[in-house]
């Protein structure tokens, strides 16, 4: 039931 | 210096032990503003983000910036062997490698003293401001905590569709199949009962129950949950403390 995704790409490293 | 009293120390056990499971190493960054800490699960599918605001201590000192890099599993093994309703108070230096947690029972003069050591913990500090959600649920945590457990049981996804009038949870495995539909309502004599939502656009996601199933051990923080979806975007699942809060940043599943 579909392919988990993942955090990285979405938030910038501060 | 920092020094920060709790009144109960049943606040930062509840804190822990709702995000212990799914992240070990953590630095608590310790400011002027409270305690605040980020971490990352190992798989990279979930953060939680801690905030405890000043207005949620007694007590609170802190003179200069200082993190403070714990082992939760070992943390929450110290924060055990003090009682609810104890006094809690955290004191560390400002260049500290243990960090001292001393528990206070002012009824019956007993005062217990653990020290846990520190650790240096290379982890990036991630900039989590400033999302844009397509829809906001308000609704009670419990209910929430009940969906998310009675469909894990069919199935190891969890389907949220979003819509104006309702929001439709929906599991779908091996045995069957479940949904559950919570519309929106006011309690006027019992708000946290509410059920609110905002929609700027209908939501289609799913989510690893796995992941739902840590992040409901927040539920205890607060008798609310807040949600907030986007299409293809990590969700936001939000407990409010009475000065701060506790946020879980989920990324969805999606389909190959």
């Amino acid at each position: 039931t579909g392919v988990q995704g993942r955090l990285d790409g979405f938030f910038k490293v501060r | 210096m920092l020094e920060a009293k709790f009144e109960e120390a049943s606040l930062f056990k509840k804190v822990i032990d709702s995000f212990k499971d799914c992240v070990q190493l953590v630095n608590f960054n310790c400011s002027e503003h409270g305690i605040a800490a980020q971490a990352v699960d190992d798989s990279r599918v979930l953060l939680v983000s801690l905030s405890i605001g000043t207005e949620s201590f007694q007590d609170f000192r802190c003179d200069r910036n200082v993190t403070l890099g714990a082992d939760l599993s070992s943390l929450s093994k110290i924060l055990r062997c003090g009682n609810n309703n104890d006094n809690l108070t955290l004191i560390a230096d400002d260049t500290p490698d243990s960090l001292l947690l001393l528990f206070e029972d002012t009824k019956k003069d007993r005062i217990s003293e653990y020290s846990l050591k520190l650790m240096d913990i290379d982890a990036d500090f991630l900039d989590i401001e400033g999302m844009q959600y397509d829809t906001t649920i308000t609704m009670p945590s419990a209910e929430f905590a009940k969906v998310v457990r009675d469909l894990n049981q069919l199935s190891d996804s969890l389907n949220i569709l979003v819509t104006k009038d309702t929001v439709k949870f929906v599991a779908e495995g091996d045995i069957g199949s479940g949904s559950v539909i919570v519309k929106p309502h006011t309690d006027m004599d019992k708000p946290d009962d509410s059920v609110k939502v905002e929609l700027d656009k209908p939501v289609d996601l799913t989510f690893g129950s796995k992941y739902l199933l840590d992040i409901i051990k927040g539920a205890g923080l607060s008798n609310q949950i807040t949600i907030k979806l986007s299409s293809e975007t990590p969700a936001l699942f939000e407990f409010g403390l009475q000065s701060g809060y506790l946020q879980f940043f989920l990324a969805p599943k999606f389909n190959e």
